[in-house]
């Protein structure tokens, strides 16, 4: 799972 | 990035712009629940703090900077310039019924308790349940017109779409983001039953209105 800084998506 | 993340964003972009010609276009707001794109306003605002933060690409610095300012104009649209066409009497969902969960749960299940993480899960739960008011207001004067209909599924598009994304990124990177899956599968269960009355009416010809 993605962390804070990995949220590339919109 | 893939193809139905692409498609997904295009859709989510195409949809806010179809309402902003609507309402720009018509120089009216009727029929669009004004509570529903403060809610959007609220998402976006809350999930892209991290435009100050953090740097992912060009497309992902400009999408977000395009995604709010459509919401904001949107918002002043109904409540600004075109304020005498806002039906208020039919935008009467109880947004607390909405924010107060949300909250609760975004302070409850989150990846790390750190304000930038509880703000964005905050905003995605927040997402999933947006449209409510709207389609709230829908089923209250039991019509909507064409247009509305047109943007309410390219908005159920955006969601479908990204669902394949995870799918796709699930098999290919091993990566999926649970808070993002779980509130994007609630999300797109809403959408089902106006899915199939654009399938059988609109796309049909017909104007959409309950019976």
């Amino acid at each position: 799972a993605g962390s804070a800084s990995g949220k590339d998506e919109l | 990035m893939n193809i139905f993340r692409i498609l997904g964003d295009v859709s989510h972009l195409l949809a806010m712009i179809i309402l902003l010609v609507k309402i720009w276009r018509s120089k009216s707001c009727a029929g669009i629940s004004g509570k529903s794109q403060v809610l959007f306003a609220i998402v976006f605002t809350s999930r892209y703090l991290d435009l100050f933060t953090n740097f992912f690409s060009i497309y992902n610095t400009v999408m977000k900077f395009v995604f709010l300012m459509c919401a904001y104009i949107t918002v002043y649209l109904i409540y600004g310039k075109f304020r005498k066409t806002f039906d208020n009497e039919n935008d009467s969902f109880r947004l607390e019924f909405l924010l107060i969960p949300v909250t609760g749960l975004s302070f409850l299940e989150n990846q790390s308790f750190t304000p930038l993480e509880i703000l964005w899960t905050f905003s995605i739960y927040l997402e999933s349940v947006a449209i409510l008011p709207q389609l709230f207001m829908i089923s209250k004067t039991g019509e909507a017109e064409t247009i509305t209909t047109h943007y309410l599924f390219f908005l159920g598009l955006y969601h479908a779409l990204y669902l394949a994304n995870w799918i796709w990124r699930y098999q290919t990177e091993n990566y999926y983001d649970q808070i993002a899956v779980v509130s994007g599968v609630v999300q797109t269960i809403f959408y089902c039953d106006f899915f199939y009355l654009y399938v059988t009416k609109v796309l049909k010809g017909k104007k959409l209105s309950l019976p």
